[in-house]
């Protein structure tokens, strides 16, 4: 899975998030990635999300509508994908990782996996990393 | 703010063959979204770009690249959504594209719909001008192999997440 979540100049959001989904999947299966508030969510008014992990937990949780919701309480962006993640993983015992940026232009990043690569570009700035306390 | 742009390319047990190929990935696709802000362009067509980039780099597990299905085929997902209106489009199990995210833009933009699934999304497409690909340009070598592996053991996704990990292959997911 890939996916990007963008603030642009003019303060708007977006984010996208796409998979060829998991080896030796049932055909017809479809995860979380193209469900609104599972494989991503953007909301001006917060920010936005792209998610990647096991598809089936990430739906039940709706990862991405969750982590938006737990950014909007105030809380740091990587702190709310964090949290949010752990809530899956005591729920539905799943894993994945998220990125993000808030309407203010916060970026975070989190997994629950061994590894997933981000990047993220920011005043002129290149940032990067893959592997757990990059 | 002057844009801000941030990419993942999936998150899972990452084998080392793949390391430097992803964090490569990563960094082009971040670099290419921010150029777009940088220019004046749009969130939504910022992050189509950066996705497209990704997509197209058989590195990562969507567009090219993807992992097959039990019966041996590309199934891909694909969702855009931007936060100035709540619109979003998304594609489910469209086939023989090279970009699905760029359908799902379409499907944001062009239909009052959210989501298109499987052979009407295939149809909608073509009909917006699409390519269609022949299958086989989607597929790796590590993407069939991968698939040999897993059918040794499972057949069916819950089951590779209940089987010990030391019989497994390292295996990605959505």
């Amino acid at each position: 899975t890939v996916g990007c979540a963008v603030l642009d100049t003019f303060c708007h959001t977006a984010c996208a998030t796409s998979t060829g989904g998991i080896t030796a999947k049932m055909p017809g299966r479809v995860g979380d990635t193209p469900v609104p508030g599972a494989g991503g969510y953007a909301d001006d008014q917060v920010g936005a999300v792209s998610t990647t992990g096991h598809g089936e937990s990430l739906l039940k949780v709706c990862l991405a509508h969750h982590i938006v919701t737990t950014m909007a309480t105030g809380m740091p962006v990587s702190d709310s994908i964090q949290r949010s993640l752990e809530y899956m993983g005591q729920r539905v015992s799943g894993c994945g990782g998220a990125v993000a940026v808030s309407r203010c232009g916060e970026v975070g990043f989190a997994f629950t996996t061994p590894r997933m690569p981000w990047a993220y570009a920011k005043d002129n700035q290149l940032h990067y990393g893959m592997h757990p306390r990059e | 703010v002057g844009g801000v742009v941030v990419v993942h390319g999936g998150a899972w047990d990452i084998p080392q063959h793949l390391w430097k190929a992803s964090m490569e990935g990563v960094k082009a696709a971040a670099r290419c979204g921010y150029q777009v802000v940088g220019g004046g362009g749009s969130a939504v067509e910022a992050v189509e770009a950066a996705v497209m980039m990704l997509e197209d780099n058989p590195a990562f597990d969507a567009g090219t690249g993807s992992v097959l299905t039990l019966e041996e085929e590309v199934e891909m997902d694909a969702l855009v959504m931007s936060g100035a209106g709540l619109q979003a489009g998304a594609v489910a199990a469209i086939k023989n594209v090279k970009n699905p995210v760029k359908v799902a833009r379409l499907v944001m933009e062009k239909t009052p719909h959210v989501m298109l699934a499987g052979e009407g999304a295939n149809h909608f497409a073509a009909s917006h001008g699409i390519t269609q690909v022949p299958p086989d340009t989607l597929v790796t070598p590590y993407a069939k192999q991968e698939l040999e592996i897993m059918k040794k053991y499972s057949t069916s996704v819950d089951t590779l997440f209940n089987v010990s990990p030391q019989k497994l292959p390292q295996s990605g997911h959505d």
